[in-house]
């Protein structure tokens, strides 16, 4: 199975 | 004061239909650089950078920074008042809460004008570090949508393998897979290449129905470039562009697939 990840995963929020 | 003139409205047309499928609302930040727009869909997993160029608007006036927070779906009806060759100014006060559109026809003699109420918006902004890409493809943008549509019949998830060879999209669902594989070419009609700038072999896996919506910037260019890593989001970039008039880029990312 493939799970979603989401963006936070990999940048930082400014 | 803001003001920005652009001799072909029909741009902006465009560049909605590019991104509202992904976003209800959104803030244009202005500056002396140009317009901006950066926003993540509700569910954290794309993001569209939307850069305008203050060198491509007609005539461009920012005296302060500001951010205009636009109900997209309200952006469109408005847009739908105008002619794809409009002439579109759009201008706002200091500090105002109201944003107008003003359309006038090529001839110059009907103008019409709109005013949109400016919404709050708290948007998250990510930062994103310049990246050297394993893999860089330049392919014709109506090809990626035409691959991307037909994909999507087969599965939720696109495989996107990147080598040597060329390019490779997979998807597999219930009624089985399909693949479609393209070859570096150097066709005489270079708007038909396909480029592909290889570090090292990349596989990733990617939700059809955001691949789905980044088509729809097809209508902005005739070129599409789609950058990808290991274990990074894929970076799908079209110029803003005209035959004679450069605007800026929208670029679209999207988290990857994992194995659980």
């Amino acid at each position: 199975m493939q799970k979603q990840t989401t963006l936070f995963s990999f940048f930082s929020r400014t | 004061m803001f003001e920005a003139r652009l001799a072909e409205g029909g741009i902006l047309k465009k560049v909605l239909d590019a991104i509202k499928e992904l976003l209800n609302e959104a803030s244009f930040d202005c500056s002396e650089a140009g317009l901006q727009l950066q926003a993540m869909d509700n569910s954290h997993v794309s993001l569209v950078s939307l850069n305008l160029r203050a060198e491509g608007f007609e005539n461009y006036r920012c005296d302060r920074n500001m951010s205009m927070g636009m109900n997209l779906a309200s952006l469109v009806k408005i847009m739908k008042c105008s002619a794809n060759d409009d002439v579109l100014t759009i201008k706002a006060q200091d500090n105002a809460d109201v944003v107008t559109f003003v359309f006038e026809s090529k001839n110059g003699d009907r103008v019409s004008d709109f005013d949109m109420k400016l919404m709050n918006l708290d948007q998250e902004h990510l930062g994103i570090p310049e990246t050297d890409y394993a893999c860089v493809i330049k392919m014709p943008s109506n090809e990626f949508a035409k691959i991307v549509r037909d994909l999507s019949q087969f599965g939720e998830s696109i495989a996107i393998a990147c080598s040597k060879q060329g390019v490779k999209f997979s998807s597999t669902g219930d009624i089985g897979t399909g693949n479609i594989k393209l070859a570096q070419n150097s066709s005489a009609d270079s708007d038909d290449k396909v480029v592909v700038d290889l570090q090292e072999p990349v596989t990733l896996t990617f939700a059809s129905r955001y691949l789905n919506s980044f088509a729809k910037a097809a209508g902005l260019s005739e070129k599409v470039t789609l950058s990808m890593s290991p274990d990074v989001p894929l970076v799908v970039e079209f110029k803003v562009a005209t035959s004679d008039n450069d605007y800026g880029y929208i670029r679209y990312y999207l988290a990857p697939k994992i194995e659980d």
